[in-house]
């Protein structure tokens, strides 16, 4: 199974141990789980990262929106990564970053220099019709903006949780989400 | 069981994969 998740201790752990949420391509299919309720209209998604353990540098883990629960669905992720740092090379910081898929017949889109960040982090994204925003924060208060993005989706999407570890062939990725907050604006 | 099947993870979450 490429994505494992439970409930417990109001916090969401989910293990990875495949998958990846494409970026480059966008049409290419991504090959993710995603652990999501709905979310009508303008709104957003908050939670806080306690853990994040054993990624590969192409893994990740994050919150998203997404218009629609299949391989191209357009989505937009606020994510933390494994980075590889040039001069460190066993040095495997975390980072804050962004995927997303603006539309499925065109060149995707990512943040070309993620922050590097550490535990805890809280992760969150808006919606205001077709602008997505997504930020972080080391604190829950203070949120720094990582991409505001136009994107086309239909008033029915679905916010969540997703984590992938592409080639984690031998330790599963994992990341604790605790205190999700799905909220419908006012 | 299919591991590709949505499941439920805690009342109101569910768990998709795809791709």
């Amino acid at each position: 199974t490429p994505l494992q998740a439970t409930f417990a201790d109001g916090k969401f752990t989910l293990q990875a141990d495949s998958g990846m949420l494409f970026f480059k391509r966008s049409d290419e299919a991504d090959g993710v789980g995603f652990v999501h309720r709905s979310l009508e209209g303008d709104g957003s998604i908050m939670a806080k990262v306690t853990k994040f353990d054993d990624f590969h540098v192409w893994g990740g883990a994050g919150v998203m929106l997404r218009d629609e629960n299949k391989p191209l669905g357009l989505y937009m992720c606020a994510m933390l990564e494994t980075v590889h740092v040039k001069d460190q090379p066993d040095q495997h910081p975390i980072a804050a970053s962004i995927r997303m898929r603006r539309q499925v017949s065109n060149e995707g889109f990512r943040v070309q220099r993620p922050d590097q960040v550490k535990l805890p982090v809280w992760l969150k994204i808006e919606r205001q019709g077709q602008t997505f925003r997504s930020s972080y924060s080391p604190d829950g208060k203070e949120w720094k903006l990582l991409k505001e993005m136009e994107i086309p989706m239909g008033p029915k999407i679905s916010a969540g949780l997703t984590a992938w570890n592409r080639y984690g062939k031998t330790k599963f990725g994992t990341v604790v989400f605790d205190d999700v907050q799905v909220r419908k604006a006012p | 069981a299919d591991p590709f099947a949505s499941r439920s993870v805690v009342a109101g979450w569910t768990l998709s994969h795809f791709g």
